[in-house]
């Protein structure tokens, strides 16, 4: 190599490194070492630390596949937040169901299971939909079903004493918030019956006078007459997201 | 929700969500944990992208996909994210989410809506995780 072509290549070099200062010193963006990079929603520091392990080790590394399954299945296990894995999120039966999905983005293949029950591995079970069947995604009992043709433990019980507790809280508190609109009864737990906005106002309204007098008063002039009923309700915070 | 995505060490990519879903949902309620391009979507020839979030408005967006498109046709990261975020708050002012996308070299950027948002990285010039906040 002539020292021009040195010359040219610690130029390049140079330019390069300016760049990356540039892009890092303009926000949140950030520039990358040398590959592997592994990302993840949330401080979720033992999922990611997982998927480090397989896509960094020494031997070559492992795919980039194998380690998604190994940092979402670090989370199941460690139920993150209570949003991932058994034993959270209990639904209105007081049951945790678990969605997951893999993507290859070498191949476009995917696989995902959603409202599995009874099977706590949700991200090999997604795997498993990929890589034995020509279908993206199985759902309910047959995806666990699926699941545990292929080997995965099941089936158990995926609720935990916490969940329950936080379940038999929700009923105590006559089944609020929840994720209807527009039925009767509005303030309780169901069964729930479809009626029209103007019935669900005239519901709520004699349900709030009933418990708080005239107190309402102020709500039913704003907008949220606009608003379907009981949507006001809907709660979507750090511990209760998808 | 847990969404991942990997680059590995040949450039390949690939993205994952795990998840139980919400408190006290409708028994049968999925949200957009499985649904291809909502909460995750990758393409090694492009990058990747995760989400968390109000998944019963998020898969109505399919946000990941549009990140991943948006970056296709030149957007940087930062942008892409923003734009996909923007796109369901011009619908849903309320709406609560956040997105995290990475290109195909390792610039990655997040953006949120209704609440404050972390993610979490790790790469070779790395020695641990580091975890990254992002305000609305």
């Amino acid at each position: 190599m002539g020292r021009s072509s040195v010359r040219l290549l610690v130029g390049l070099l140079l330019l390069r490194s300016d760049w990356c200062l540039a892009v890092n010193s303009g926000g949140p963006a950030e520039v990358s070492g040398a590959f592997p990079l592994v990302v993840s929603t949330w401080p979720f520091r033992e999922a990611v630390r997982a998927a480090w392990e397989v896509v960094s080790a020494s031997d070559g590394g492992g795919s980039a596949v194998d380690a998604v399954v190994a940092g979402c299945s670090a989370c199941e296990v460690l139920r993150c937040d209570g949003t991932v894995g058994p034993g959270g999120s209990p639904d209105e039966n007081g049951e945790t169901t678990l969605d997951a999905l893999i993507m290859n983005g070498a191949t476009m293949e995917i696989g995902a299971v959603a409202a599995m029950r009874y099977v706590k591995d949700g991200i090999k079970a997604a795997k498993l939909v990929m890589d034995h069947s020509l279908h993206t995604l199985l759902v309910g009992e047959k995806a666990t079903d699926f699941a545990i043709s292929m080997g995965l433990p099941g089936p158990i019980n995926l609720s935990s004493p916490e969940s329950l507790e936080k379940w038999r809280n929700w009923r105590q508190n006559h089944c609020q918030p929840n994720f209807w609109k527009n039925v009767a009864p509005a303030g309780s737990c169901g069964p729930y019956r479809p009626i029209s906005v103007a019935q669900a106002l005239d519901s709520v309204k004699r349900e709030v006078e009933g418990s708080q007098g005239g107190a309402c008063q102020e709500w039913f002039q704003s907008d949220n007459l606009l608003e379907p009923i009981n949507s006001h309700f809907k709660f979507i915070d750090r511990h209760n997201h998808d | 929700t847990i969404s991942m995505a990997v680059i590995d060490k040949m450039g390949h990519i690939a993205v994952g969500t795990s998840t139980n879903g919400g408190t006290f949902k409708i028994p049968g309620r999925v949200g957009d944990g499985p649904i291809p391009g909502s909460s995750s979507y990758g393409d090694d020839e492009v990058g990747a992208c995760g989400a968390s979030g109000d998944g019963d408005i998020m898969m109505r967006f399919l946000p990941c996909y549009q990140v991943v498109e948006s970056m296709r046709r030149g957007m940087e990261p930062q942008d892409a994210a923003r734009d996909a975020i923007s796109r369901i708050a011009r619908k849903y002012p309320d709406f609560v989410g956040a997105i995290f996308a990475v290109n195909r070299k390792g610039v990655h950027a997040g953006a949120c809506h209704g609440w404050t948002f972390q993610y979490s990285v790790r790469n070779s010039s790395m020695h641990d995780v580091e975890v990254i906040t992002i305000y609305p």
